[in-house]
């Protein structure tokens, strides 16, 4: 464990402890893509997929945290889909989620460590958590605005794995690991948030809120 | 040949 990878793992949890926070005290999932939440859910799954394999025992850090992915990533889609079904812009959140899925399916069978069940659900997953903020992203595209908590969100959610490539720069370098999978899928989608990052940098920094066209 | 892969990171 390095510093990057832990900041990395906190980014990560207070981007999801953010959205939960918002939608449970607005009581609304308004500007919130609900794709997206359910993309993450199926990446967290598909990723831990070994833990309802063969139970082991919750004392590690490790399996918590996983545990605590899971469920969170889970019950934020119960609040969008089921409590604050009302509050859900199905209208704007429509990018086809069956665009990113297959493609990412297709290609954890194509390119992958080993051919293997196990595997190939963690190359999927790790392919589809690359592209998985793209429906929220075309939604605030869409609705032209992201509320401040959401941009928090956002900045939280895209930190957390560009500091998993400061991560793996680090394990290349001291302890010369490399996933080069993990790594290519983790570089295009921390690339994919750049344009956010400038947004969220230049304006909600400075009290702005995010209005596109910028 | 047994490539201990395991992927570690969460």
């Amino acid at each position: 464990m390095n510093i990057f990878r832990l900041f990395g793992d906190l980014s990560h949890l207070a981007a999801i402890a953010i959205l939960l926070l918002k939608i449970w005290k607005t009581r609304s999932c308004a500007g919130v893509s609900g794709k997206t939440q359910l993309l993450f859910a199926v990446c967290f799954i598909t990723r831990y997929i070994d833990l309802f394999l063969h139970f082991v025992s919750l004392y590690n850090t490790e399996k918590v945290m996983k545990l605590i992915y899971i469920s969170a990533s889970v019950f934020t889609c119960y609040l969008i889909f089921f409590k604050f079904k009302a509050t859900y812009d199905g209208n704007h959140d429509s990018m086809r989620a069956e665009f990113l899925i297959v493609p990412a399916a297709g290609l954890a069978c194509l390119i992958n460590t080993k051919f293997d069940a196990i595997e190939i659900l963690w190359t999927f997953s790790i392919y589809l958590e690359a592209v998985a903020i793209l429906p929220q992203l075309f939604l605030i595209s869409k609705t032209g605005e992201a509320e401040t908590i959401t941009s928090h969100y956002l900045f939280a959610q895209g930190s957390y794995r560009a500091l998993y490539i400061l991560n793996w720069i680090y394990r290349y370098h001291y302890e010369s690991h490399v996933d080069t999978i993990a790594i290519v899928a983790g570089v295009v989608q921390t690339i994919l948030y750049c344009d956010f990052f400038y947004l969220y940098i230049t304006k909600v920094v400075k009290g702005q809120k995010i209005v596109l066209p910028a | 040949e047994g490539n201990s892969n395991q992927h570690d990171e969460l």
